[in-house]
């Protein structure tokens, strides 16, 4: 730091002639008016210096103060950023309490569905992960996209980069089948529906006879929901019938105008969910050869 | 008299100079460092 001060160069000079205490032969002839005068010039000299000085660490002190100012908003907008991070973990959290909501087992679905709050998908979403695009009516507030499958509903809640909310399904054979989906309008364009798929279906597409006879298009695809592209080998076929089971109610926008012939009669939704379990159970080989074994066991103490 | 009672002043302003000086310094050092942080 170099202020071009030399402050004690032309004083000591002064201070030196002072306490020398002798005084030269030459000193003797200056006049002490001249002397006087020389010390006032130096003075005053020095005094703009300080004066300088001063004003120079007035100017620093209010840079820094407001550098200092910056530096403090840096560090309270980090701080909220981690509160952002927090909040990106309660979701998470919340969503695998949807996963144990709904029955599925830890291991299989430890994976969180969501993906724009995951920050890492590929350590998180073991699951094969497709998606589907689905052209339908933009008035149609209902989210149910036919795929060939049939999906009860669990979940919807609205994501901060779409204003239509998101809803979730799992396949209506599980826990037995893994695959989720999850649905959402598209931001671009509300006539698309987007559908992304995790998983794989370990059965086949069609479904039991009893939900056939349930549905009111049966074989027949939505007229108003025509598939525009799949981006992968999702269940984008579109023949069997679709029945979507409203498990929980929805949150979301508009759902009353829901379409009336998508809705199913409690009764008949009981008379499914009966036929499902007992479909799932005969599935099972263990449970079949239970059964067997129990029959013959009561015929055999009848006799 | 005039001449002692000025060089007495001259000392005292030639100080407070200084200590200026080393303030200006420190305050500098400071501003470089909180400057290098945000950056």
């Amino acid at each position: 730091l170099d202020l071009n001060i030399n402050p004690s160069h032309n004083t000591i000079k002064v201070l030196k002639r002072e306490s020398s205490g002798k005084l030269a032969d030459s000193d003797v002839k200056v006049p002490v008016k001249q002397e006087t005068g020389a010390l006032l010039e130096e003075l005053n000299r020095i005094s703009a210096e300080n004066k300088k000085l001063t004003e120079m660490l007035t100017v620093l002190c209010e840079r820094y103060s407001s550098l200092q100012n910056q530096y403090m908003e840096l560090v309270s907008r980090n701080s909220g950023s981690d509160a952002t991070a927090a909040t990106s973990k309660k979701r998470k959290a919340e969503c695998e309490d949807y996963a144990t909501m709904i029955g599925f087992s830890g291991k299989a679905e430890s994976s969180c569905s969501d993906e724009d709050s995951c920050k890492k998908p590929k350590d998180c979403i073991k699951a094969k992960i497709s998606r589907a695009y689905v052209r339908t009516n933009p008035s149609d507030n209902s989210l149910i996209v036919r795929d060939g499958y049939q999906w009860r509903k669990y979940g919807q809640k609205v994501t901060r980069d779409n204003p239509s909310p998101r809803a979730y399904f799992k396949c209506s054979f599980a826990p037995s089948c893994p695959v989720k989906k999850k649905v959402q309008r598209s931001a671009e364009d509300p006539s698309i529906l987007v559908a992304t798929y995790e998983g794989e279906h370990n059965h086949e597409q069609h479904s039991p006879p009893a939900l056939s006879s349930l549905s009111p298009n049966n074989g027949t695809s939505n007229p108003r929901s025509a598939p525009v592209s799949s981006s992968s080998s999702a269940p984008a076929k579109s023949s069997p019938p679709t029945v979507t089971l409203e498990l929980m109610k929805p949150t979301g926008l508009g759902n009353d105008t829901q379409n009336p012939t998508q809705q199913v009669d409690e009764p008949a939704i009981q008379q499914i969910l009966v036929q499902q379990m007992a479909a799932s159970l005969t599935r099972d080989p263990n449970f079949t050869a239970a059964l067997a074994s129990a029959i013959s066991g009561k015929v055999l103490d009848h006799k | 008299e005039e001449s002692g009672a000025l060089v007495e002043e001259l000392n005292r302003v030639n100080e407070e100079n200084k200590k200026l000086t080393e303030m200006l310094a420190a305050m500098c050092e400071s501003y470089n460092a909180l400057q290098s942080q945000l950056t």
